[in-house]
């Protein structure tokens, strides 16, 4: 058989003519390597399911996307990360719901399914899940970048809720672009 | 939110989803990512399925399994049944995103009722295709 591959880095109101050519020259090669990395698995026989894990890996690892680093901020200024993986083959399945010191929530929803009886591990149990699977586990502050840190200031202003603190480790605050934040803010309503 | 589905050589699928959510989200909200059958899906006897998108409505229709059945029970085409689900029903209900699918037999399709989402195709042999609007 052949292999193929299918990729998205999120939905939204993304503008032709708003996004600067700068910005989507990088997502346009953020998504190429996405297929590089898969292909690199699939082209060599492996799995499907590794190429999910090595196309994933990178993208949570890059800023540009709303997963893992880059990940946009809930109310209480917090990163809480959710994934699941299933296998077309057995029909087992793993899932993981507000996570946050795990690097790559997506390899957390695949020892879920591949090392538990379970289905479905959310929050602190899921995390010392993770610890127990010698997963990579990183400080909270690791997912943190200013450009969603400005965004989640910015809706919580619109609904007059308080501004939380900035998380322990935080890198000192540094200017944003305004213009890609209004740009985020419609692209990015939701995950 | 990003998702992959992938078909390997010897015929299997498998579909992964990641997210951080919705911004400014409170109360532990969670959306469809890691709902199996609302944000992804895999069955080898139909197709698999990643989706992004809000998710409450995602996981109302069950939109990734949704379009999976139609393909296995009603025999629609992968693209047909996409469409149906996220262009028709999904619109219907006031929910907006999309998904990317995949086929056994190497059917890819890509469907969003939003004006953009960032997308990326490839086949064995094939061209790489990246498309944003």
């Amino acid at each position: 058989g052949r292999w193929a591959l299918v990729i998205h880095g999120g939905a939204g109101v993304i503008e032709r003519g708003a996004m600067t050519p700068e910005r989507e020259a990088e997502y346009r090669d953020a998504m190429n390597a996405a297929l590089v990395r898969g292909e690199a698995v699939l082209d060599q026989g492996g799995s499907a399911l590794d190429a999910i894990e090595a196309v994933i890996h990178g993208m949570e690892d890059d800023p540009l996307f709303n997963a893992g680093r880059g990940a946009v901020f809930t109310a209480a200024g917090r990163n809480e990360l959710d994934a699941s993986i299933m296998d077309g083959a057995s029909l087992e399945a793993g899932a993981v719901a507000g996570v946050t010191q795990v690097r790559h929530p997506i390899s957390l929803a695949r020892a879920v399914m591949d090392n538990s009886r379970h289905v479905m591990l959310q929050g602190e149990g899921a995390e010392t899940f993770a610890r127990e699977q010698e997963l990579e586990i990183v400080p909270p502050a690791y997912f943190f970048t200013e450009r969603r840190w400005a965004a989640m200031e910015r809706s919580l202003g619109a609904l007059g809720l308080p501004i939380p603190s900035r998380p322990d480790g935080a890198p000192a605050p540094t200017g944003v672009d305004h213009g890609e934040l209004d740009r985020d803010a419609r692209e990015h309503r939701f995950g | 939110t990003v998702g992959v589905v992938a078909l390997d050589r010897a015929g299997n699928i498998a579909a992964g989803t990641s997210t951080g959510g919705t911004t400014a989200k409170r109360w532990g909200r969670v959306g469809d990512s890691p709902i199996i059958g609302a944000g992804t899906y895999a069955n080898n006897a139909s197709c698999g399925v990643s989706a992004t998108g809000t998710g409450e409505y995602f996981i109302r229709l069950t939109v990734a399994s949704r379009i999976c059945a139609l393909v296995e029970f009603q025999g629609l085409d992968l693209q047909a049944a996409s469409d149906q689900v996220i262009g028709d029903e999904l619109t219907a209900m006031g929910g907006d995103g999309g998904i990317v699918a995949l086929t056994p037999g190497g059917e890819i399709a890509w469907s969003f009722n939003t004006p953009g989402m960032y997308r990326a195709r490839l086949s064995e042999g094939g061209e790489p295709v990246v498309a944003i609007y």
